[in-house]
């Protein structure tokens, strides 16, 4: 142990494992939480090499099978609590994304939101024994946080029973989403919906791209890798364009709007359900800032009081870097900040339980706030956290700028957050849209 | 905003705005207002962050009005006013967590850990007004002379912060295998680490790399 650190340790004013039990939500879930990351720090098919050492393509292998291998092993474990999976997926990925990621945050819970006891009954077996390996497609090449414009079109024909899916324009082609490229064979396509000569807006549609089986791409779908981003390398954004591709009016997510066998459309309880799954991931982004910007402050807090620079008094021993006020200012302000995000992000995603189960009842008198909350937390935290990350990169100097610090790797694969799921500024502008309206 | 200000009650985390419109409808005497900001009363920051987020809705949903009173359309006036609204929203925001932070603290139970909390807290608050000067400065939560004190009282909790500052970090559980980071091992054996790390670098496999014998030695030769 560094004699620095251990001086530290030793003269902490409280008792860390107390504090460590507020943050997991009690004892209990601290110690489940170790076992549970002991399962893959012990586990020798988890040693790999280091990711930083590997091209792309070797990175989105090396993520693809980390992930066969997870859900194996989760299910040998008998892992099946959803804050328990949270938990082996963290230790296992630690600050990288998961390869088949948006079929567990996305895919799955749109299915289980969205659809009717008999779609449920069909798909869900599927998608838990990854015949159906999912993504979630929304985003358009020319369009993003404003789903109204999404081109995509979704049309019903009563003489087969099926929607015809388009992609009518070059913009229209659906980009970005996670696992598209190459892992997914099924895609929760968001389109317009055309029935009886009339447009009824977006709406979410499974459709299969590629053969289960084969994994080859079925006809009609032009489906593909984008190309190499700031981060994410483990992960293959893709684009899609779909010509002329049938697929059975079942295929439509229908637990709120519905479309008939005639042709006749059934209206949502509220338009807003169509978005509830980028609800869910906004309400969930605001823990993850906090747990990315508690990250970096580890890093950086650690490292400045083992990195010694300079000198405060001429003559003495170059002191810690930590005891400069300038990287106190620097520092202290963002691990506050990674406290208080913690503690929002346990509300956030109790409060998002909560209203999502009123919902389920029927009730639907609190999902303006739950929008308007999610949207402008998510916002506020992501803006603060991906900038707070890069001043604890360049608070360790020219070592924050290696990947040995991992905060390059934190920064590039948290800061898409200020633009999935909601460009951040049109986030705060619906936040505040709410607020003038309350 | 529009509800609140007609005298219809709003809930959830919006309430605050029942305030403003009690506020308008029972004025009191200047004098007996006293709305500066106590910098050192984690409470009187959190009523201080709720009212500035109180007073840029206002100002925003005025901002809205009068752009609408120039005959503009609705969605122009919207876009006209956004700055403003962005900042209303961030405003809301930053209140809700500084509420947020200062509820949970109430759960706390272990003397030393609440204070620890406590200072984390009163920082986040203090530093969030160091930040925005202008929006308390604006709402009458603070006056010039406060400004040299925000400082002060910024400084002795970093001081006061400083020395428990590994402690906190500990706290979040971080396993090495998860941060995955030389320079924030927990054992702090920084150096012998980063060294042993670069030496895995594939430019490291041969001692000659083969761009040396492809391009570099034909240049020198032909120079």
């Amino acid at each position: 142990m560094n004699p620095d650190l251990r001086k530290e340790r030793e003269a902490a004013t409280f008792n860390t494992e107390l504090l460590t039990h507020i943050l997991d939500g009690g004892s209990e879930r601290t110690r489940r939480r170790r076992e549970i990351e002991s399962l893959v720090i012990g586990d020798p098919d988890f040693c790999h090499e280091d990711a930083n050492f590997l091209s792309r393509s070797e990175r989105y292998e090396a993520a693809v099978k980390k992930s066969a291998l997870m859900i194996m092993k989760m299910r040998e474990y008998g892992i099946s609590d959803p804050d328990e999976i949270y938990y082996y997926k963290c230790i296992a990925n630690g600050s990288h994304p998961e390869a088949i990621g948006l079929h567990f945050v996305m895919f799955l819970p749109t299915l289980k939101s969205l659809c009717t006891p008999a779609q449920m009954d069909k798909w869900l077996p599927l998608a838990l024994s990854f015949q159906v390996i999912g993504t979630y497609a929304q985003t358009e090449m020319g369009h993003g946080t404003h789903i109204r414009a999404l081109e995509t079109t979704a049309t019903f024909d009563p003489a087969t029973q099926e929607f015809v899916l388009n992609s009518p324009t070059v913009s229209s082609i659906k980009w970005w989403p996670g696992g598209l490229g190459k892992t997914s064979n099924h895609a929760i396509v968001l389109a317009q919906l055309y029935t009886q000569g009339q447009c009824h807006g977006l709406h979410a549609f499974i459709v299969p791209i590629r053969a289960m089986g084969t994994h080859e791409p079925l006809p009609g779908v032009v489906v593909g890798d984008i190309g190499p981003k700031f981060g994410f390398d483990e992960i293959d954004n893709g684009f899609l364009k779909l010509e002329n591709v049938r697929i059975p009016r079942e295929n439509m997510l229908m637990k709120y709007a519905k479309v008939e066998p005639d042709g006749r459309y059934i209206k949502p309880p509220s338009d807003k359900l169509t978005y509830g799954t980028m609800v869910f991931i906004r309400s969930m982004v605001v823990g993850e800032s906090a747990k990315a910007i508690s990250k970096a402050c580890t890093i950086a807090i650690r490292y400045s009081t083992v990195r010694r620079q300079s000198e405060l008094r001429p003559g003495e021993p170059e002191p810690q870097i930590l005891d400069y006020q300038t990287q106190q200012f620097k520092l202290l302000p963002l691990l506050a900040t990674a406290y208080a995000f913690h503690f929002v992000g346990q509300y956030m995603r109790q409060t998002y339980l909560r209203i999502t189960g009123d919902i389920n009842l029927g009730d639907f008198s609190e999902l303006p706030e739950l929008h308007a909350l999610s949207a402008g937390l998510k916002a506020f935290t992501t803006w603060v956290a991906s900038a707070g990350i890069e001043v604890c990169r360049m608070s360790c100097g020219g070592h924050g700028y290696s990947h040995c610090s991992s905060l390059p790797g934190i920064y590039v694969n948290f800061t898409p957050t200020c633009t999935y799921e909601g460009e951040n500024t049109v986030m705060m502008l619906q936040t505040a849209r709410y607020l003038l309206k309350s | 905003y529009t509800q609140a200000s007609a005298g219809q009650k709003v809930s959830g985390m919006v309430s605050y705005l029942n305030e403003m419109s009690q506020q308008r409808l029972q004025p009191q005497q200047v004098s007996a207002r006293s709305t500066s900001v106590n910098l050192k009363d984690l409470s009187s920051l959190v009523e201080a962050y709720k009212i500035r987020a109180s007073k840029l809705v206002e100002l925003a949903a005025k901002s809205l009005q009068t752009e609408l009173q120039l005959m503009k359309t609705k969605e122009d006036a919207w876009n006209h006013c956004s700055i403003d609204l962005v900042r209303a929203s961030d405003a809301h925001c930053h209140f809700v967590i500084v509420k947020l932070f200062c509820s949970k603290l109430a759960e706390v139970e272990d003397t030393a850990v609440h204070s620890a909390l406590y200072s984390l807290a009163h920082l986040y608050a203090l530093h969030g007004v160091y930040q925005n000067t202008g929006d308390f400065l604006q709402a009458g939560l603070l006056t010039v002379p406060q400004l040299t004190q925000v400082t002060q009282q910024l400084k002795e909790l970093l001081s006061q912060i400083r020395p428990n500052s590994v402690a906190l970090v500990d706290a979040f559980d971080y396993r090495d295998e998860m941060l995955n980071s030389v320079l924030g091992r927990y054992d702090g054996n920084v150096y012998d680490n980063m060294f042993e790390w670069a030496r895995k670098s594939p430019l490291n496999q041969t001692e000659v790399h083969n761009s040396f014998y492809k391009y570099l030695k034909p240049l020198q030769s032909k120079l």
